[in-house]
């Protein structure tokens, strides 16, 4: 489902160049989870954004479902990305002048869907993480952990081959975290691939395997499942 | 230092309306360290939001380092609060078009103090929370616990009486977020009262006591120094 070969991010010009990845590999296969940790700065964030085409790599190659992403044009990978990539992000990106509902229907809506069943799968999305009736409130009526649940169920709605979430449960309670991470793991089980950024080592221990970030570079792996 | 007294606060009107808290009373002395912990849209950020002054009550009485901000107007609210509360925002709220010096040194600035002591204090705010050399980077040129540290600096940065953070680590690894809350603490033990929201437990036992919300109401509160 995806493939990062020698993959190396350069952010910047000359002297202020900062090297966010140098050289990283990794492979996922259908319903494989895997977990990345690493200190602040280290590349996780980059790393999900290259492996869902939002940044370009400065070298090395991307495959997405067998599409090369290096290769496309903004355009093109917009579309592939549509239809395939779920993504969480650590900035949550809600849309503030629309409401709950419309900001977890809104992947389903660009992808095509008609209106009326593209909300009804976003109601029953912002149900599965524990906001039933908040549909109709827009972002700023509701509180953090509120706001991250509405990115999160826009991220998992839909038939994704690929769900990459970047600290999805970073301003959540340990109980509604566990509740978030059970979801995500229901939803690998049902086929997916899907690579969590974590801070949590007891979140990590959801996934198959973790590798671990340091400056840019992978310096661990777990390799096999988890005991 | 900070007495809240039978605190409530409703959003919206008649059948929207929403009780975030109901009957809130917490006072904290000079030098005391107090945690707060509840489930996700439980009123802590209303707490907080209330104790700095951001959002005024629906009911009960509010005081900060002996000022009553119930009587006052947005702008009597505003100066009081510049010189006296350091705030570090859930929704880290920089400013994209300021550097992360910039950011930081706004408080300071904004309290009469010169540019180029202000830049100065900064840099070296900066340097604590890990960041240094970061100054002349704009926010979205940082990585998400980047940009969480300079909220953090921006919010412990010039003498205040009372520092409000609400889940300041909730981006940050555990190495750095135990850091963080070292710099906390020895801003309590120089004389300052805080309030931290997390939801971290080992984070809240850096507190003298952790207050509990669950639905707007104060629960459980552990009371007397942690043993
Ligand atoms: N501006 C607003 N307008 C309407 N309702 C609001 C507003 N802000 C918060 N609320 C509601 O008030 C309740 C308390 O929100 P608050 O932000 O204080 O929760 P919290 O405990 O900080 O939660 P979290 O852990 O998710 O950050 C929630 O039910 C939320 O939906
Ligand atoms: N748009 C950008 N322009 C310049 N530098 C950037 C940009 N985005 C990230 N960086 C830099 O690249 C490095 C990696 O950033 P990245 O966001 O991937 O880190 P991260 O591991 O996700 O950190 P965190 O845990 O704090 O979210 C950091 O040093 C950061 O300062
Ligand atoms: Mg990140
Ligand atoms: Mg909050």
């Amino acid at each position: 489902v995806l493939e990062l070969r020698d993959v190396s991010k350069v952010y910047g010009e000359s002297t202020l160049a900062v090297q966010a990845l140098r050289g990283v590999s990794l492979t996922l296969q259908q319903g494989e989870f895997v977990a990345v940790m690493g200190p602040s700065g280290s590349g996780k964030s980059t790393l999900l954004q290259i492996a869902g085409g939002m940044e370009q790599p400065s070298a090395g190659a991307v495959s997405v479902a067998g599409h090369d992403l290096v290769g496309q044009t903004p355009a093109e990978r917009a579309a592939a990305r549509l239809s395939t990539v779920g993504f969480v992000f650590q900035s949550l990106n809600l849309v503030s002048s629309l409401t709950a509902a419309e900001n977890v229907a809104l992947p389903l809506e660009l992808n095509g869907m008609a209106s009326r069943p593209a909300r009804a799968a976003a109601a029953s999305a912002l149900a599965e993480v524990g906001l039933e009736g908040c549909g109709d409130k827009f972002p700023d009526e509701l509180s953090g952990g509120q706001q991250q649940r509405i990115a999160i169920a826009r991220g998992l709605i839909g038939e994704r081959s690929l769900i990459l979430a970047d600290e999805p449960t970073g301003a959540l309670d340990s109980v509604t975290g566990e509740a978030i991470l059970r979801l995500l793991r229901a939803k690998v089980d049902a086929g997916c691939a899907a690579i969590l950024v974590t801070h949590e080592a007891r979140h990590a221990a959801w996934a198959d395997r973790t590798v671990f970030l340091r400056d840019g570079l992978i310096v661990d792996d777990t390799g096999g499942p988890q005991d």
